[in-house]
């Protein structure tokens, strides 16, 4: 564990804690993605399956089971809970996220570590997450105005990885035989992702005006 | 497992 990598799971299990605090003081979830939530709660299932099997650490397994309980928890409500899911911009939100699964899916199958089958679940829970904010980015722009939790949730959603991307080349160099370049060029693609918000977020941050993402 | 295999990382 270096200082890049519990500062990227903190920033992350923030996220989280932003996300659902926005829905839970607000009781509304819009401006979030359904989608992009989906998305990550197959991430965390496909990629957190050797949970009970290989135990690496009681920091490591109970951030597992938050991550898992968080993101089915926060799918529940917005499909569920009768006043969260009426705020859910069900027609904004639109983006074809079944196309990512599949592609997703088909990309593990021929490029993962070890063609076994939880190596394959692992590249494809590394390739969907790389992608499942763009559902949720989509939605930025359709919906114009964005309101400040729902800001500070995807940019510490895309912070997150970006501290990940340090803490590989931090491991590249201290550790002899580290190779995770699965992980990290889908590290790479996630974080420029969210390049443009970054870009708009600071603007609104310098200005100290409203996050404007140009539709 | 060994180091480079063994997914530590979340």
């Amino acid at each position: 564990m270096n200082v890049f990598r519990l500062t990227g799971d903190m920033t992350h299990l923030a996220s989280i804690l932003v996300l659902l605090l926005k829905i839970y003081a607000t009781k509304s979830c819009s401006g979030i993605s359904l989608k992009t939530q989906e998305l990550y709660a197959l991430v965390f299932l496909a990629r957190y399956l050797n949970l009970f099997t290989d135990f690496i650490s009681v920091y490591n397994t109970v951030m597992k089971l938050v991550f898992i309980g968080s993101s089915l928890a926060i799918v529940w409500c917005m499909r569920m809970h009768k006043m969260v899911k009426r705020s859910y911009d069900q027609e904004l939100d639109t983006f074809r996220h079944y196309f990512l699964i599949a592609g997703c899916f088909l990309l593990a199958l021929l490029v993962n570590e070890k063609f076994m089958f939880p190596e394959v679940l692992w590249a494809f829970s590394i390739y969907l997450e790389a992608v499942s904010t763009i559902p949720q980015l989509v939605l930025l722009q359709r919906s114009g105005n964005v309101d400040n939790l729902t800001g500070q949730y995807v940019f510490l959603l895309g912070a997150y990885r970006a501290l990940y991307i340090l803490n590989w080349i931090y491991r590249y160099f201290t550790e002899p035989h580290f190779s995770r370049w699965i992980a990290c060029v889908a590290g790479l693609v996630q974080t420029a992702l969210y390049a443009d918000f970054f870009y708009y977020y600071f603007l609104s941050w310098k200005n100290n005006a409203k996050l404007q993402l140009p539709s | 497992g060994s180091g480079s295999m063994e997914h530590d990382e979340l």
